[in-house]
């Protein structure tokens, strides 16, 4: 039975989506069937997995707004185990197109259930904001995960992902749970940066993952090659410490 | 007559807040008379200018929603010739509350005319996504600022922000025009960086400022202290990076 875990967070450039392609790329790794599905209309993680835009393939937008088969959608990767769904651009067009409808916020979570027990777990890129895409992916996950860049403006974010996050499990889906945050960007010189984990880990009223993603070059560069961060340079700081995380997911070891 | 400029780009955490609050600050101590409107309901510009979220003002969701007042919102800061409107987290509704109505993306640009003449500079910080706000910002903008981070993302990114600004033009806001991109959390040690300063000013069909920002911790430290960077440390080097741009800007010099 898959778990689908939605990599969320409103506040912009926290490294939601450099997560979602490295933690599903290590999953794989340790034999774990991953499937990633990009619902951000920017499509930084269909390109950061090597997508070719000038490909006939289906994409979430076929899925979402023209009712296609999820089934259909799903590419292979260069990792055994690892496969994709790839957004569209025109995917920013869900709210409108959709406006009327009372139903448009649950259309991934009526399409999912169809290949959940394919997979171990499905991980969704989620864009910058609490808007119906986002909707669609916590109403059909069974929990998120937050990664929080180690800086102020993102850890004052949190309270407002928090607000939103409880609304949800009020109303829309009320298993939803939080598995954990998620350090990143994180540079152990900056006294900001310490004093937001250190806040953040005292404060929070979740669970904080022991494994801490530090900046690392290589975590930038490997998009630019359209490749996980372990196949463009597997002993890298950057790609080292996903695999660390992958395996404290696995383990289900409780950090703080 | 003032001008409005939009701090845009739908790709999240390139340092859109940065630059509205610092460029504001920079050009107010030029002694020109600055305004800045923060529309991202995460509300990080207000944060970062010290808005006491207690407090009992007006803010955008008042504005844009109830229809009070824009000049009756309008706050200063500790530095002189330096104002903002704060935003509010409610913001994030005036899509569901305005879908109906097809003017809701022009409220801005009837409110604004009341105080375009009050101010040299009306800077608008953007959310991090081309929704209802950011249209409102653009459709009442003469012109917009691009910021753009130095990261393969935040590049691929800018294909789709210049078809959207370019269906703005052609349809909503015939006069707008793009002032400039401008690099920010540029690393010099980085090829990365090297290389998308390059391709981009190559590819850019737009004005590309001289000024570029460096990647500088006092411009992450300042918005904990509710300060732009040139109140919180003046001689830093990010401080000095907007107060170059702000000259720039007042100077109209082409830089390439
Ligand atoms: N640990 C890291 N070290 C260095 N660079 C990183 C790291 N994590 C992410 N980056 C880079 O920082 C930028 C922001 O990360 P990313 O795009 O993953 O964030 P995001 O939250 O998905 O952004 P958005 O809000 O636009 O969806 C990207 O250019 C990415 O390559
Ligand atoms: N030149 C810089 N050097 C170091 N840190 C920076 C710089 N510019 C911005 N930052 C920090 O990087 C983070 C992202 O910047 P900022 O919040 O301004 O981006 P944004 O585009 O407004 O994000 P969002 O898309 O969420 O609105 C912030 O924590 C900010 O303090
Ligand atoms: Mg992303
Ligand atoms: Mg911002």
């Amino acid at each position: 039975m898959g778990k689908i875990i939605s990599i969320v967070n409103q506040k912009g450039g926290v490294g939601k989506t450099t997560t979602t392609i490295n933690l599903g790329a290590s999953l794989a790794a340790y034999k774990k069937k991953v499937l990633l599905i990009d619902l951000d209309p920017q499509c930084n993680a269909s390109t950061g997995v090597g997508y070719d835009f000038n490909d006939e393939n289906l994409t979430m937008y076929d899925v979402l707004i023209e009712g296609d088969s999820i089934a259909e959608a799903i590419i292979d990767t260069k990792l055994e185990n690892y496969h994709y769904i790839p957004s569209d651009r025109d995917l920013v067009g869900l709210e409108l197109e959709f406006a009327e409808n009372p139903r448009r916020n649950f259309i991934l979570k009526e399409q999912i259930g169809a290949i959940k027990d394919k997979f171990d777990y499905i991980l969704i890129d989620c864009p910058p904001s609490l808007n119906s895409l986002t909707l669609n992916a916590l109403i059909a996950s069974d929990s998120v995960i937050i990664p929080l860049q180690t800086e102020y403006y993102a850890m004052e974010g949190l309270v407002n992902l928090n607000n939103t996050l409880n609304l949800i499990k009020k109303s829309l889906n009320p298993t939803l749970k939080v598995d954990g945050i998620l350090f990143t960007m994180y540079d152990k010189r900056t006294t900001l940066a310490r004093m937001v984990v250190k806040d953040v880990v005292e404060a929070a009223p979740y669970h904080v993952y022991s494994t801490i993603i530090p900046r690392n070059i290589v975590l930038s560069e490997a998009p630019s090659h359209g490749e996980p961060a372990i196949l463009y340079s597997k002993s890298s700081v950057g790609a080292r410490a996903y695999i660390r995380l992958a395996n404290e997911i696995i383990g289900g070891k409780r950090g703080k």
